[in-house]
């Protein structure tokens, strides 16, 4: 389903160019549940951003679905976003004058799903989350694990195939967690392929398999022997 | 050096008031280390914010350093801050026009360091937190867990008494949060005083105090058995 050969993400800013992938190749089959792991700057969220289609490597060759993403236009890249991925971004962006409802509720927009099953999905999944009571709130008015929450909300409500989470339990105590793993279990479990980036090991034994990245490389891709 | 009596904090947005914290009475002394923890929407972030004068307290008592703080206007406050306060925010609120080394030097304006000075001690603090290879990157140019370390070095390049850092590691790998862990050591034995918001029992166990927060009042404060 994602196969990666030789991705390279360099990126110039005016500075010394940063090698952030130095040639990356990788495959996730369909209902994998993988976790990647590796040190601040390592490059985990360049290569999430690429494999949710919300950036182009600088060279390489990506394959979703049997489509040859990094040849795929801006509009054919956010037609395979909104269909098939859903994405937990690492620092949440939350749309900051819209409620934690109106937040979840956009994908579903693009999905040109009717405004009253929108309203009623996004209900659900914020419910799932624990955040009944926080609908009406907007960012500025939550707490940061609250905030996570939404993202991580917004991310199932289109109910993808593909969910690619940059740390979706970086803000969130034990027990909360465990809600949202259970929950992400509960969806692999159904046929969701997962991966999932985490500075957390124990997050990290929920997945079935464990990338090592450093230095913009991969340097270790394991199963794991439990469960 | 700090007391807080009976401090209440209700947010009153428009829709149900949040009793965010309920009844908050605690002492901590000059050179303490304390940990707070607690589940997500507990009221920890709130509390940080009442300690570190960026916010005042719906009803209750605030003595920091000898001052009643609840009573103090802004600009008082504004001084307390500069003075006596690091503050690490969970969301780390960079500005996102500035780069790392200008967010860290801005502290130092308010001060009134000279150019050259303020500079100097800013690269300082950004090479003691590993980022002197990326001090002229904006925050958008920086990964999650960068983003977080200049957080931290802006908190500290004041040389400021009390550190009130919410979830300083949340973002960080295991190493790079050992580093943090051993630097906050270090200022705390030359006589800083430490507060920190943490979900990680790891992180809390470098403090010698832990309290616990539950539905905005203290369920716990306990002091470290070990070390
Ligand atoms: N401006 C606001 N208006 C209304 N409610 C608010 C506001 N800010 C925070 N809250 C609510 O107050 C409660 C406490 O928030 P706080 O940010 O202190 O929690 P926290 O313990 O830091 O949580 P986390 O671990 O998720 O960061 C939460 O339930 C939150 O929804
Ligand atoms: N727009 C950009 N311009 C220049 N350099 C960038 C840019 N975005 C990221 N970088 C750099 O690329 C490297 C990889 O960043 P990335 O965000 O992928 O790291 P990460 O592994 O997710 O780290 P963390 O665990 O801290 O979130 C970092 O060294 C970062 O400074
Ligand atoms: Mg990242
Ligand atoms: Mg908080």
């Amino acid at each position: 389903m994602i196969e990666l050969t030789d991705i390279v993400k360099t990126y110039n800013a005016g500075m010394q160019p940063v090698h952030a992938l130095r040639g990356i190749s990788l495959k996730i089959q369909t209902g994998e549940y993988v976790a990647i792991m590796g040190a601040s700057g390592s490059g985990k969220s360049t290569l999430m951003h690429l494999i949710g289609c919300l950036d182009r490597p600088t060279s390489g060759r990506f394959l979703l679905a049997g489509k040859e993403v990094q040849t795929l236009n801006q509009d054919e890249l956010a037609d395979i976003r909104n269909r098939l991925i859903g994405f937990v971004f690492q620092q949440f962006n939350l749309l900051p004058r819209m409620t934690a409802l109106e937040n979840v509720m956009l994908p579903l927009v693009y999905a040109k799903v009717s405004p009253s099953i929108r309203r009623e999905r996004a209900e659900t999944v914020l419910k799932l989350v624990g955040l009944g009571d926080r609908m009406h709130h907007r960012p500025n008015q939550l707490s940061g694990g609250q905030q996570q929450r939404v993202s991580i909300a917004r991310s199932l409500v289109n109910e993808p195939q593909i969910i690619v989470a940059d740390e979706p339990t970086g803000a969130l105590d034990s027990h909360t967690s465990a809600d949202i793993m259970t929950l992400l279990k509960e969806l692999h479990s159904q046929g969701m392929t997962v991966i999932l980036v985490t500075h957390d090991s124990e997050i990290a034994s929920y997945a079935r398999r464990l990338i090592r990245i450093k230095d913009g490389l991969i340097v270790g891709d394991t199963l794991s022997v439990s469960t």
